[in-house]
């Protein structure tokens, strides 16, 4: 690091992680049809487990997430160079009985975000930004209030994240973070960079956008962002990771949103290794096809 | 339809405006109630995922599948000889238009918990002596956020669609073409910084589940218990058969994604993995 001169040994390896999920409603033993949170279950079927159970559709306990991080600390964490975090660090609001606050959200998140830090933090450093593996975070659609919508900033939500995230958004991008809640981080300096991109900007399903055709929407700004960024870590010869929680496919995206950020991956092919999401909980991928996006949008 | 017919309706009205606005707040309202409601039934459960999967191998893999089946044809000259030279193309060439969309199975137990660890290529990295550039980030951030400024500022009313019906040269989220001179980037040639390997580890909760039962059954106590029973495996690597991937460079998931469309077993095996073998079906 030629900022700190400080050393680092490479692993040549990085870690992604998503939708961790955490309820602190969660109960052990309680009824599955419940959301896991009360009453007595049924049958055995019925009764939620410690750790959860797959398919049945409660959330993470939170002895979920705080052991799949134990185990990560016990067994990758020595030997990864950075952490690429997708976001949706809170339970879904899918229980009439207990409706999800905004307080909640942001109470989990910052809670989520100091496991992470403690985790991959160098303990040895005074400094809360030094970390043996960086960690990027980005938003996810259920750390938002209301759900799914976010608008351009400054709002107190983008204040909050960057107050939740301040260790991992590097300083001197403070006030652009707080238009977008998106940002860049080093993780090798002068030489590879992830690019956490607020992906809800592009989203169908934020009331707040419409297109990416409109200077006054949000994913207009934030293709603005995004293009600005990439020419620069192209002339400084920096290679970059795409990342953020909502999946860049056609069922996500508004049309021309998906279209434009389709262009610009495939512009910016000499640079970009790759783009990494959450959000859909399925473990796949989808080739996304930067001619046809040009096709489309010059007919459009 | 009725909404269809209401708006049709109402577009011949006199306060055509107002109308159109009711009407795209009618299919606001109702896409977001539906949206709400979805997620208050549903929940974490997955529900059509199988169905979801399907449509991906039959739109998206399908094309390329065609893609793949056409350059084939071209090269063994089963297709006619007058085409022959604007069709085909190097499989380089087919591969650069796309890029790869990864999308990570969850911590929640939608379906088995899960994460993954991606290698990548360190070689020459000791030889990478790139000059940075004099500008700080300070300057640069500074800056972005001038032009940003000044690009909301300036028409602020303005649609580039909308009011030039065709695009305008000002439309700064459409990027310029990549220059010639540029080589192609990690995604697609092995280099520094290409990934080669990723390890899916997973939690498989119902055998987790039953040890850790077991556990206090023999007396251990729940901490105890907790700690031995509860681990992450690993589910497969990209390097595992059926599918094994000798890389992960573009041009590797373009020729899977069309092996997949071809091979029933292959797409067995990687809808198994999709759902982080959980064993889920709709």
């Amino acid at each position: 690091d030629s900022q700190t001169g400080k050393e680092k040994k490479l692993h040549g390896r990085f870690l992604h992680i998503t939708d961790i999920h955490p309820d602190s409603h969660y109960r052990e033993g309680s009824s599955i049809d419940k959301q896991c949170h009360r009453d007595k279950p049924e049958d055995k079927k019925d009764r939620a487990p410690r750790f959860g159970r797959a398919c049945a559709g409660c959330d993470g306990s939170v002895d979920l997430m705080d052991y799949t991080l134990k185990w990560i600390k016990e067994n990758v964490r020595d030997e990864i160079d950075f952490v690429i975090w997708t976001g949706d660090n809170v339970r879904h609001d899918n229980d009439r009985q207990i409706p999800r606050t905004e307080f909640e959200i942001l109470d989990m998140n910052e809670v989520l975000a100091q496991k992470m830090h403690s985790l991959f933090c160098d303990h040895e450093s005074n400094n809360p930004r030094d970390f043996d593996a960086m960690v990027v975070p980005s938003l996810g659609n259920n750390d938002v209030f209301p759900h799914n919508l976010f608008a351009m900033g400054p709002t107190l939500q983008t204040r909050e994240y960057y107050r939740i995230w301040n260790t991992f958004v590097p300083q001197e991008q403070q006030r652009i973070f707080d238009r977008s809640a998106s940002f860049v981080t080093e993780v090798i300096p002068g030489k590879l960079a992830v690019i956490s991109i607020n992906t809800l900007f592009l989203f169908k399903s934020n009331p707040l956008v419409d297109n990416c055709d409109s200077k006054k929407q949000p994913g207009y700004q934030l293709l603005v962002w995004l293009g600005n960024i990439l020419q620069e870590m192209r002339e400084r010869g920096i290679k970059v990771w795409l990342s953020g929680h909502v999946p860049a496919i056609p069922k996500n995206y508004a049309d021309s949103c998906y279209d434009k950020f389709t262009l610009w991956t495939y512009e910016y092919r000499d640079i970009i290794i790759g783009s990494l999401y959450g959000h859909m909980n399925m473990d796949h991928f989808i080739p996304a096809d930067g001619k046809k996006s040009w096709k489309i949008i010059n007919e459009r | 339809e009725q909404l269809n017919g209401a708006s049709l309706y109402k577009s011949y009205s006199d306060n055509e405006a107002d109308a159109e606005v009711a009407d795209d707040d009618d299919d606001f309202f109702l896409d977001h109630a539906m949206c709400a409601s979805e997620t208050h039934l549903l929940g974490a459960k997955p529900v059509q995922k199988e169905s979801y999967m399907n449509s991906v191998k039959n739109v998206f893999y399908q094309k390329i599948f065609d893609k793949f089946e056409d350059q084939e044809a071209y090269q063994t000259g089963k297709r006619k000889r007058k085409n022959l030279r604007k069709k085909r193309k190097s499989m380089e060439k087919l591969c650069e238009r796309y890029s790869i969309v990864q999308i990570a199975g969850s911590v929640i137990p939608t379906f088995n918990p899960g994460f993954r660890i991606w290698e990548y290529n360190l070689t020459g990295i000791d030889n990478d002596d790139q000059l940075l550039r004099a500008q700080s980030w300070d300057k640069f951030y500074q800056n972005l956020e001038r032009i940003m400024d000044n690009d909301v500022r300036i028409d602020e009313d303005y649609s580039i669609v909308e009011i030039t019906g065709k695009r305008s040269k000002n439309d700064k989220t459409l990027p310029a073409k990549k220059p010639k001179n540029l080589p192609l980037g990690p995604a697609h040639v092995a280099q520094l910084f290409s990934p080669t390997k990723f390890i899916q580890y997973f939690a498989d909760l119902s055998e987790i589940d039953k040890q850790y039962k077991d556990l206090l059954k023999q007396g251990k106590n729940a901490s105890e218990a907790a700690d031995f029973a509860f681990k992450y495996k690993v589910e497969y690597t990209s390097q595992d058969e059926p599918y094994a991937l000798g890389g992960l460079l573009v041009k590797d998931y373009i020729s899977l994604a069309s092996k997949l469309v071809s091979d029933k077993k292959l797409w067995k095996k990687f809808l198994e993995r999709a759902f982080i073998s959980s064993g889920y079906k709709d």
